[in-house]
């Protein structure tokens, strides 16, 4: 089952 | 100061429609460009960026940067009073403690005029890379909003796989499994028909189906969507409205197995 993962992941703060 | 004046309210109305589901307490960020929201949801996993340009405005005016604290369900309560075709108009002080709107029918016999107190909110920024995406497809967003509702019938989850035979969007449920396939569609008179998939390397990935209808909520804001997918990275749900104007939508993908 895969799971949900959220923007901080692949977003960085500017 | 900010003053800014809109034709016709329903585009205001249609954007706070579209994203107060997903974002409660937002800053509008102003300035001369026009004004921005970024704001993600409680969960982190979808993240609304819009954009109304000063060009969807006439006149726009705002000489500096202006940050107006708005509670989106306290702006739908205002926002509902305004009609569709009402001329609406936004003001507001440098460091404001209210937002003025006012709407205008257009044959100018009713002015109404409210004043929709601020918060102080203290936005968490996120930094969106400008990525290239593997694939771009350009379709109705009627029909977006078709499939998605269907799948999210049978499934919490939706596989989208970009190929060079298409589109396809499949679900697997406790009732069974689904699939969509879409291919190019060029229709000359009517070009929002039109089905365009522009991909560099075929990508699968698969998102939660609950944002995905949560997102077509901006079906009325544009007649197309463009979604932008990479492996591996949110997909991009967007919207593009008259004047430059847009509003887009970030979800973080499901991965793993």
């Amino acid at each position: 089952k895969s799971s949900q993962t959220t923007l901080g992941k692949f977003f960085g703060k500017p | 100061m900010l003053e800014a004046r809109l034709e016709q309210a329903q585009l205001l109305k249609k954007v706070v429609d579209a994203i107060k589901d997903l974002v409660q307490d937002c800053n509008f960020d102003c300035n001369d460009s026009g004004i921005a929201l970024q704001a993600m949801d409680n969960s982190h996993v979808a993240l609304v960026s819009m954009m109304l340009k000063a060009e969807s405005f006439n006149p726009f005016r705002c000489d500096r940067n202006i940050a107006i604290g708005l509670n989106l369900v306290s702006l739908t309560k205002v926002l509902r009073a305004a009609q569709n075709e009402d001329i609406l108009t936004l003001k507001a002080e440098d460091a404001p403690d209210s937002l003025n709107l006012t709407f205008e029918s257009s044959d100018k016999d009713r002015i109404s005029e409210y004043d929709l107190k601020l918060m102080d909110i203290d936005q968490e920024h996120l930094g969106i890379p400008d990525t290239d995406y593997s694939a771009t497809i350009s379709m109705p967003s009627a029909e977006f909003k078709r499939i998605c509702t269907d799948l999210m019938a049978m499934s919490e989850s939706v596989t989208i796989e970009a190929g060079k035979d298409g589109i396809k969007f499949a679900c697997n449920g406790d009732i069974g499994n689904g699939s969509i396939t879409l291919r190019t569609v060029q229709d000359v008179e009517n070009k929002e028909n039109n089905i365009e998939i522009a991909l560099t390397e075929p990508v699968s990935l698969t998102f939660s189906l609950k944002y995905l209808v949560n997102f077509c909520k901006a079906q009325n804001l544009s007649k197309t969507v463009k979604l932008h997918i990479s492996n591996e990275v949110p997909l991009l749900v967007e919207y593009a409205m008259e004047g430059g104007s847009y509003l887009r939508f970030y979800l973080a993908p499901k991965i793993g197995d």
